[in-house]
């Protein structure tokens, strides 16, 4: 599972 | 957001303020990792290409611009202007043994075979351990000013306090990022050493010192 929500974080 | 990632982030900002403050007072960049700082920016340019069509929040845009923005002021800094008191000498760890594996990693360990993602898995990969020049350097020189592990802890405990923020958003929203976790669990380990030297020494208002 691609956990897309990992691009908010810096 | 939670608490955990904001700190972590102001811990990032802070360790950054703090090492252009150490390099401007003392008017020298001795004892800071040319190599290590140059990774940084590798690692920021590489991850942060998502805000040319990404658009997430103002936070994000912002903080993500000054990450790009002041590790390049870093390297000019370096390289430039105080260019004279950097001694590549002493800077000898081989990045090739970073840059490589990092690589060859996000090819083979990422979400998705597509250019931005291998980027953003290699900037991944790579800040876990881009500070190995400047903590091999430290090894050789065995000692540091007090400023510049002011700048190292900041900088451990931004990557130390991804930790807790990985655990809450898996129990609140059910996220889990191995990549970034393995990594972030590298990266931190890689502290231990110096953390324990720190908080037991420096803390104290002893000087870093490594024992002969």
């Amino acid at each position: 599972k691609d956990p897309q929500n990992r691009h908010d974080e810096l | 957001m939670n608490i955990f990632r904001l700190l972590g982030d102001l811990a990032h900002l802070a360790s950054i303020f703090v090492l252009i403050h150490k390099i401007q007072k003392t008017r020298s960049c001795r004892g800071i990792s040319f190599k290590t700082q140059a990774l940084y920016a590798l690692v920021f340019v590489t991850r942060y290409v998502d805000l040319l069509y990404h658009w997430i929040s103002l936070y994000n845009f912002v903080m993500k611009l000054f990450f790009m923005a002041s590790s390049c002021y870093i390297l000019y800094l370096m390289k430039f202007r105080y260019r004279p008191t950097h001694d590549p000498s002493i800077d000898t760890f081989k990045i090739e043994y970073l840059l490589g594996p990092s690589f060859f990693l996000s090819l083979i360990f990422n979400y998705e075979f597509s250019l931005t993602e291998i980027m953003w898995t290699f900037s991944i990969y790579l800040e876990s351990v881009a500070i190995f020049p400047q903590l091999f350097m430290l090894q050789r020189t065995g000692e540091a000013e007090t400023i510049t592990t002011h700048y190292l802890a900041a900088l451990g405990i931004y990557r130390a306090l991804y930790l807790p923020n990985w655990i809450y958003r898996y129990i609140t929203q059910d996220m889990v990022d191995p990549i970034a976790i393995t990594a972030g669990l590298v990266q931190t380990g890689l502290y231990l050493d110096f953390f324990y030297v720190y908080f037991t020494k420096v803390l104290h208002g002893q000087k870093f010192e490594l024992p002969a």
